[in-house]
């Protein structure tokens, strides 16, 4: 059992696990059940979206990371390809 | 700011676009005129002209759809994903798409169409996301007060790095090369005396003063005496033909504007006005109308000028020195008109005789000097001579 309580929900987690693969994922991996979704893939991508929006880079899924990326935006990538 | 890889950029000046499907959130002509306004920020700024075309491809096809649309990123739903672009480049480069499950508006309320479409065009001309919270490239969307909104810093730093900057002379008129005399048609014989000279030997004179000026799908047409000097955009003749032979029931032209996004263009004479198709220049059903169903009051017997501003949507009707404001998607004249023209357009003199728009900016003449005045300056840019348009 996790020592902690989680602090964001299985929903938020598939949502980030979506967000991660649109904006930051390899090119032409758009599709998540394409990409091998690995745990350190998932905690460097989330690395570089804490760090381009200027959020604390824990590679730890929070509340203000969530709330970044559930903000209306733009479709294109944030990793230029 | 940040350039994609390779930073692909526009590798011409004059880049067209085309919208072929609108949202049913704001008119036609509403979305036209924000879409010009966006395009505007980046010309206000870099050396690039942007043109509305109506049919075939363009370098930008710019579409309004929701879930999948043609490409391999469906959007998704209200929320969330709003638009996206593509880089410069053939083909689908610099397309832009727009989910139609937004509520695309004017205001703050929904998602302002101005601040996104101006954010995909910085895609479509090469600018990557910024990390810069105060600037439009910024990943999400936020609104702000869009009046008198200008490109942010570090948005304009970045198009400019790729495009370098905007003289602040405007991009002179392509001077034409000299031509020689198309073969001159047989001179029409005048059939009353009342009739004016043909303009055929005012072509090239200084002091030649224009009836009337408009842009029809390119070309630029002025009317002088019953007669018109074509323009092409195509070819570099100047064509002289009489105005009723082409449109057999107007004599002489007062005024004349196009809607392009109607693709429809308005002749005036007297008090009266007609509607004619700009691709197949045919007179519409329905006209002649009286110039009062615009909203002019009974008391004007004639109209001097009348140029349609893209940017605004917005048509000025000039009559001796004041002016109306007649808005074309409301179909009705604004509110606190005439105004006197001295009063708004500082610098063009207190008549107009003719005006018709090219490439973003107004041309008004009064008498053979002509004004080039760019709006969203409030300014005259040059002052030039009617006649330097006629390949002289």
């Amino acid at each position: 059992a996790p020592t902690v309580a989680p602090t964001v929900s299985p929903e938020d987690k598939d949502l980030a696990q979506g967000y991660l693969s649109q904006f930051y994922g390899d090119v032409g991996m758009t599709n998540s059940s394409m990409r091998s979704i690995t745990n350190d893939s998932f905690n460097q991508d989330l690395q570089a979206m804490q760090a381009f929006f200027g959020l604390e880079v824990t590679g730890i899924l929070n509340k203000e990371t969530v709330e970044v990326m559930k903000a209306p935006r733009c479709g294109v990538s944030d990793i230029s390809r | 700011y940040g350039h994609f890889p390779g930073k692909p950029k526009w590798g011409k000046r004059l880049i067209t676009y085309r919208i072929t499907q609108y949202t049913p959130d704001l008119t036609q002509s509403q979305v036209d005129a924000t879409i010009a306004k966006a395009f505007q920020l980046y010309s206000d700024v870099i050396p690039l002209v942007f043109k509305q075309v109506y049919t075939g491809s363009a370098d930008i096809m710019i579409l309004f759809k929701g879930g999948y649309h043609g490409d391999f990123y469906p959007f998704d739903g209200a929320g969330g994903v709003l638009a996206h672009a593509n880089s410069p480049g053939q083909g689908q480069g610099g397309d832009t798409h727009f989910d139609d499950d937004e509520t695309w508006t004017l205001t703050q309320r929904g998602v302002n169409l101005l601040l996104v479409a101006a954010h995909e065009f910085g895609h479509a001309l090469g600018l990557d996301h910024s990390r810069d919270r105060r600037a439009l490239m910024y990943p999400t969307y936020q609104y702000v007060n869009t009046n008198g909104y200008r490109l942010p810093d570090d948005d304009r730093r970045g198009v400019q790095a790729l495009y370098g900057s905007r003289s602040s002379v405007p991009t002179p008129v392509p001077k034409p090369k000299p031509r020689p005399e198309p073969e001159p048609e047989p001179e029409p014989e005048p059939e009353d005396p009342t009739e004016k000279p043909n303009p055929r030997n005012e072509q090239c004179n200084r002091g030649l003063v224009f009836d009337a000026a408009t842009s029809i799908r390119g070309d630029l047409f002025f009317f002088k005496n019953g007669y018109y000097w074509r323009k092409s955009s195509t070819s570099q003749g100047i064509s002289l033909t009489r105005v009723n032979t082409k449109w057999s029931r107007i004599n002489y032209v007062d005024a004349a504007f196009e809607v392009p996004h109607r693709d429809v263009v308005y002749l005036f004479e007297g008090s009266q006005y007609w509607g004619i198709k700009a691709h197949a220049k045919t007179i519409m059903s329905g006209y002649p109308k009286s110039i009062t169903h615009l909203g002019l009051p009974s008391s004007v017997s004639k109209v001097d000028a009348a140029v349609y501003v893209p940017t605004t949507g917005k048509t000025l009707i000039f009559v001796n020195n004041q002016y109306w404001s007649y808005d074309e998607s409301r179909n009705q004249m604004d509110y606190g008109y005439p105004r006197y023209i001295t009063w708004d357009f500082p610098g063009i003199g207190s008549k107009v005789d003719a005006a018709f728009e090219n490439y973003g900016y107004i041309y008004f003449s009064d008498g053979p000097r002509q004004s080039e005045y760019y709006m969203p300056y409030k300014r005259v840019m040059r002052v030039l001579l009617n006649y330097g348009w006629l390949n002289c």
